[in-house]
């Protein structure tokens, strides 16, 4: 599903170069769900936003599904973003007007789900994850595992078939955490893709492989022991 | 240094009624080392930012050093947080136009530090969570861990009496977390008083003792065995 060739990532800044990525090989089966480890600012969420099709590479080349991701229109990425892809974001990125139950409606709005459907769906998906006495808060009102909780909230909503996770359980409570790991490996025994990055190595051992990821490079690759 | 009497804090949404917190009474000592951990949503950050005067209760009285902080005006009160306390939020809060040196700068300048010893010195506070090599970047162009190092070199710069920190190694992989929790620790044999949030009893056992918080409301006493 996902095949990277020889990506590198780039950042200029004023005369300082930033290497992000180098030369990242990497595939990822159908079905499969691997966990991204590595330092802070080792590449792990620059890597996830190129396999999301957020940011380009500054070399190399990137085929989702078959397709040469560079060679897409914007309206066809984001339309393949829309259709392929549940995005959790490190940073949570809610919509600081809405509330929880409209922001997780977003991706069910873009797929044209009709009102009522959509509202059903989004209120199972807030209590899928805890959260169903929160659903018109909005972000500031909630507490930061709330957010993050909404954020995972509207990643599965739209049922995609591949699920990019940056550190979804970082602000959780480990019983709020190992729902989420519960719910992630229901999904994966359903069929779903997850590449899931973290900082942890229990959460990583919840998954099926494992990459480590040091200045920009892939340096071990491993299978978890069932 | 710190005494909550009864403090508690109601939110009124539309007709719902959150009970952030309920009869809160704590106390830390001048030099105590104070986790508080507890679930998702149990009221630890609303806890945190009434003790750093950035948030009053709807009940019950705090007093900062014998101060009751709610008699102060909101000039004292700014001031007595600048001279005070070191705050590193859930969520970093940290400028997104200035580089990393000039936010851990901005304590310095309310301190009416002059401009050479200020560079000096917020360059310091970021060599010293591994983050030298990153001075001139915003926050955008940094991965969420050196956000998060950024916003605890903030709250160090000053050198404050107090330091209260919500889930400061949240983003960091093992050994960035570490080299924090070290550096905390350093900060408490000078005679440093912190409360730091945690979901990580790893963490929490590297401090004094904690509280347990649960549904607003402090469930659990412990002192860490040395
Ligand atoms: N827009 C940018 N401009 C310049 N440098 C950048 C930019 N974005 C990221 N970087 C740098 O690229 C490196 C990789 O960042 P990335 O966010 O991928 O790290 P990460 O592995 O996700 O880290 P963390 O675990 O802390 O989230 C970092 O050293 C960061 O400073
Ligand atoms: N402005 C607000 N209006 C209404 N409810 C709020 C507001 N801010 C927080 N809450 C609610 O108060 C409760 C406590 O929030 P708080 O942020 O203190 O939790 P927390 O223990 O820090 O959680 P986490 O570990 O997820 O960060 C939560 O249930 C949250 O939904
Ligand atoms: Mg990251
Ligand atoms: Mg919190």
């Amino acid at each position: 599903m996902i095949l990277t060739e020889n990506i590198s990532k780039l950042y200029k800044l004023e005369g300082v170069e930033v290497h992000a990525l180098r030369g990242i090989n990497m595939t990822v089966a159908k079905g499969d769900f691997l966990s991204v480890i590595g330092p802070s600012g080792s590449g792990k969420s620059t890597l996830m936003n190129i396999i999301g099709c957020l940011d380009t590479p500054t070399a190399g080349c990137y085929l989702l599904n078959g397709h040469e991701v560079s060679s897409l229109s914007d309206n066809r990425l984001a339309e393949i973003r829309n259709q392929l892809i549940g995005f959790v974001f490190q940073s949570f990125n809610l919509l600081p007007r809405l509330s929880a139950l409209e922001n997780v409606e977003l991706p069910l709005i873009y797929r044209g789900m009709g009102g009522r459907e959509r509202q059903e769906t989004a209120l199972s998906a807030l209590e899928n994850v805890g959260l169903g006495d929160r659903i018109g808060h909005r972000p500031t009102q909630l507490s930061g595992g709330q957010q993050q909780r909404v954020a995972i909230a509207r990643a599965l909503v739209g049922n995609p078939p591949l699920i990019l996770a940056d550190e979804p359980t970082g602000n959780l409570d480990s019983t709020s955490g190992k729902e989420v790991m519960t719910l992630l490996q229901k999904l994966h025994s359903e069929g779903k893709t997850i590449v899931l990055i973290t900082h942890d190595m229990d959460i990583a051992m919840q998954s099926q492989r494992y990459v480590r990821i040091h200045d920009g490079e892939i340096v071990e690759e491993k299978v978890v022991p069932s």
